[in-house]
């Protein structure tokens, strides 16, 4: 749910993260 | 192996370690907590300075790959990095209670966080019972207060009072705080300061597109705020995690979708991309804690509540 696609972006899903918490 | 020094500052110490030149922040960071006793690890982490800019070093990463300044030792800030959304819920064992107090205390005192002459006055005498313990007149006697830091240079600087009777006003709440033990005292202070408009928000200056409107982004336990650059107290917006789906930056970009799709998305800019990644990281673990807080407690911290319960019943038996 973190996604670190080039060193100048970043992405958090913060849905993803509760769904993989549950 | 070869080895590597760092000193370590908590709010009340310091430390010297070893440490391997193949160790990660963790390792660092585990012998730390370890050295200190400190079980409610989450909350906290490691701070150094580079170039005039605040960060935090990573667990994850070998420490000597990180952008740390280049000394020996090499210098960290053992602080709090995530606050807790209810203090007297959350913080358990004593020496984090200790380690937010005094943390919260020197941030009230620098005047990071606002807080009213007499809500200063009231937890300066909080303060004061955690230190010297219940007063006592004949022991207490004018002048005990003379060498403590009690009041932020603000509040000292808006009345026209001498030091003699700032000491007055604080001892007259001090007194009636009689039979406070000093965690509880520490614990009152806590839950006053929680209160405070600024109490744990980290503040990032922004811009809005092309009206280049200067703004100010908050991120703290419940969410992320907006605030205009003159009003940290108030936010205009307000985005809570539960309502937010996604968060990313782009260079110095940063967009915030909530979970409502017809909702607004927030876009607008930082500084600089290392302040976008600093953001991002507040808000994962800020969010990570949220998450946690709404989950049934995990076995370690079901035993740590059980044992602060039964530490602070054995505490009152003695006091």
């Amino acid at each position: 749910y973190f996604a670190r696609k080039a060193n100048h972006k970043g992405s958090y899903s913060l849905v993803d993260a509760l769904k993989s918490k549950v | 192996p070869k080895t590597f020094k760092v000193k370590v500052i908590t709010m009340d110490a310091e430390m010297e370690f070893s440490c391997e030149m193949k160790w990660k922040g963790k390792d660092l960071f585990d012998l730390v907590c370890r050295t200190l006793g400190l079980r409610e690890t989450w909350f906290f982490g490691l701070q150094y300075t580079i170039k005039g800019v605040r960060a935090w070093l990573k667990l994850e990463k070998k420490v000597l790959e990180q952008e740390i300044p280049k000394e020996d030792p090499i210098k960290f800030c053992f602080l709090a990095k995530f606050y807790p959304e209810k203090v007297e819920e959350e913080l358990l064992q004593e020496i984090t209670q200790h380690l937010f107090f005094l943390q919260v205390k020197k941030q009230i005192l620098d005047e990071e966080i606002y807080c009213s002459p007499e809500v200063t006055v009231l937890l300066a005498s909080y303060a004061v019972q955690a230190k010297y313990g219940d007063y006592d007149p004949n022991f207490h006697k004018p002048g005990f207060l003379a060498q403590d830091e009690l009041l932020p240079q603000r509040v000292l600087k808006q009345y026209q009072m001498t030091v003699h009777m700032w000491e007055e006003k604080i001892t007259a709440w001090y007194a009636e705080h009689r039979g406070i033990a000093r965690d509880e005292a520490e614990m009152n202070y806590l839950k006053i300061a929680q209160d405070l408009a600024m109490y744990g928000v980290n503040y990032f200056p922004i811009e809005q597109n092309k009206n280049h409107t200067d703004l100010l982004l908050g991120v703290d336990a419940k969410g992320i705020h907006v605030y205009s650059i003159n009003n940290r107290f108030s936010p205009n917006k307000s985005f809570e995690w539960s309502a937010i789906r996604n968060i990313s930056y782009s260079e110095k970009e940063l967009t915030i979708k909530p979970l409502d799709k017809k909702a607004e998305v927030f876009k607008f800019f930082s500084s600089q991309l290392k302040v976008n990644k600093l953001i991002l990281q507040l808000c994962i673990g800020n969010h990570d804690l949220f998450m946690k807080r709404r989950r049934v407690d995990s076995i370690e911290i079901q035993q740590m509540k059980a044992q602060a319960k039964e530490e602070k019943a054995r505490k009152k038996m003695e006091h």
